[in-house]
């Protein structure tokens, strides 16, 4: 049978001109890597909800990616994180949302879908059941990146509201070439 | 944010999506990727979706199960139904982003309104696409 696998790191204002040869590299290293593991997990005969959560891991586990690892700041200097999974031949879900101790939030999605009667659960009862369910809970620090807290800094400047990828979010980061942006 | 979506050999579909948020967020929002249907849909009857963009306009527009459903009613290609959804209902409703989706021929789609979307897609052959900008 057919199978096939396809991710996105996120939309926004991503403009080659913004963007330094090192980060773009940076980027489709980590896109390549995250696609093969769960092209491998397929053509092993693997489930697509496994292929799907192993790849999502990758990104997760990377600072690229406003997931995870990389997560962009709350107002109040917090990452909170959210996320989702739905398998297509039971029409089962699962979904988390605001956890702030959650190192792979997409295995807690699928742990709800998959070890729960719930579709969703959110905040301190996530990280709970997450507990119930043998979930190791890090330390918030784990999330910080340097260049995601700067962006809040700058964007609280400007006290706006931001897309992670858009045009004034992408200016503050460190690769840059453009040095006449703040 | 970051999605994927996957058809396995069995021809089963599945889709996920993980996020931090928003920048400088308060009040505990909450944008789509966490929103079955906004974010994230998947059926075996038409296809898998991820969503990642601007969370209130794609969970007003129901993203990922409109993409599902105009598959599934209208018979429309997945291709066909991302546009749909990405290049006219989302920007009409204000909003900006994209989608990755996958049907059970293992036909994709990576449609996005923005100026570029991180993306890549690999199919049985394993041969691999890799994008980033338009």
């Amino acid at each position: 049978g057919s199978f096939g696998i396809v991710i996105h790191g996120g939309a926004g204002t991503i403009l080659k001109k913004n963007m330094s040869d090192s980060l773009e590299t940076a980027y489709r290293e980590k896109l390549t890597e995250a696609i093969s593991r769960g092209h491998e997990i397929l053509a092993a005969g693997g489930s697509s909800m496994d292929a799907v959560t192993a790849t999502i891991n990758i990104m997760e586990d990377s600072p690229l990616f406003n997931a995870g690892k990389g997560a962009v700041f709350t107002h109040d200097q917090t990452n909170e994180l959210d996320a989702s999974v739905m398998d297509g031949a039971s029409l089962n879900a699962g979904a988390i949302s605001g956890v702030t101790r959650i190192k792979n939030p997409i295995d807690l999605a699928r742990a709800v879908m998959d070890k729960s009667e719930h579709v969703m659960l959110s905040g301190v009862g996530a990280e709970q059941f997450a507990e119930e369910q043998g979930f190791a809970l890090v330390d918030p620090s784990y999330f910080y990146t340097k260049r995601r807290f700067e962006s809040l800094q700058r964007i609280k400047e400007r006290e706006t509201t931001e897309l992670d990828h858009d045009d004034k979010t992408a200016f503050v980061d460190p690769f840059i070439k453009e040095s006449k942006f703040g | 944010t970051v999605g994927c979506v996957a058809l396995d050999k069995s021809g089963n579909l599945a889709a996920g999506t993980s996020t931090g948020g928003m920048t400088n967020k308060r009040y505990n929002r909450i944008g789509d990727a966490p929103i079955i249907g906004a974010g994230t849909y998947a059926n075996n009857a038409s296809c898998a979706v991820s969503s990642t963009g601007w969370g209130e306009y794609f969970i007003r527009a129901m993203v990922a199960h409109d993409i599902a459903v105009l598959m599934e009613y209208k018979g429309m290609s997945i291709q066909e139904a991302a546009q749909e959804v990405i290049q006219k209902k989302v920007p009409a409703l204000g909003g900006d982003g994209g989608i990755v989706a996958i049907d059970r021929g293992g036909n994709i789609a990576m449609e996005f309104n923005t100026a570029g979307m991180y993306r890549a897609h690999m199919n049985k052959e394993g041969s691999l696409t890799v994008k980033i900008y338009k």
